[in-house]
């Protein structure tokens, strides 16, 4: 928690996608800190306790200084004198966070976030990877089946507001081609990625209409949602020659 | 060959 609000941070067990998501203490009715604070938590007990929530509840967060535990007030808004409070305390992760070093990016580009969730679903039927590339000319993300030897193809083409569907019969990619809005580019990227994370990135579309996707050469794909209240960010680590 | 590479290859803990 700093003085621009909270910032989440999770990874999960093999070190191959990290979340940041941060949410803008505008976001909240009232966001009073004296110092930057960080807490370990386990994200499932976290969950449970806010589940416990309605819609219209009123959440507050607490934890003092040297807390061990985070304190959840839960109260309903038209009944201010019904409050339950749960304790989460606190973990040892053993390190307080990733820091990840802003680095320029070669390539991105800006889509529809239904349409990635659609790309990323069905090329994770494909294969277990996929092949990202970024050209002038815009997006292209390829995953093989090594078994049948199928090959699906979702093509992102700069500046295009057609939208059309090829069928692959006598084994031509099977492609989409689609309106992509908002681009820059520097140049020619390339990535392989696990599908799996990427349709677990994916999942996120009911933040935000639309998704960016950034790459730079041998550095972890970033996936990127924007909203009002703040960002969430997936970094997913690359496939590279072994 | 390909290989999945680590997170904490690239970003470091604080």
């Amino acid at each position: 928690c700093s003085k621009e609000g909270i910032m989440l941070q999770g990874m999960d067990e093999f070190h191959i996608s990290l979340v940041e998501f941060f949410l803008s203490k505008r976001s909240f009715e009232s966001y009073a800190l004296c110092h930057d604070l960080c807490m370990s938590l386990p994200i499932d007990s976290l969950a449970t306790v806010l589940k416990k929530a309605n819609d219209d509840d009123v959440c507050t967060l607490k934890a003092g200084h040297k807390a061990k535990v985070l304190t959840v007030a839960i109260e309903t808004r038209d009944q201010p004198w019904l409050v339950s409070k749960h304790d989460v305390p606190f973990i040892d992760l053993g390190s307080e966070y990733l820091v990840i070093s802003r680095i320029p990016y070669d390539a991105k580009i800006t889509v529809w976030s239904t349409r990635f969730a659609r790309l990323a679903h069905e090329l994770h039927q494909l294969s277990g990877s996929l092949d990202i590339q970024i050209i002038h000319e815009g997006a292209r993300f390829t995953a093989l089946d090594e078994g049948s030897g199928k090959k699906g193809c979702f093509i992102f083409r700069r500046a295009k507001v057609v939208d059309e569907y090829r069928d692959s019969e006598d084994d031509e990619p099977a492609g989409a081609i689609i309106h992509e809005f908002h681009r820059y580019f520097h140049k020619a990227t390339s990535l392989r990625v696990s599908t799996k994370y990427l349709v677990h990135a994916s999942k996120r579309a009911p933040l935000s209409s639309k998704v960016s996707v950034l790459m730079k050469e041998d550095q972890p794909l970033l996936v990127q949602y924007d909203f009002y209240e703040g960002v969430l960010k997936f970094y997913i680590a690359p496939r590279i020659a072994d | 060959l390909v290989a999945q590479s680590d997170l904490l290859d690239y970003y470091k803990p604080k």
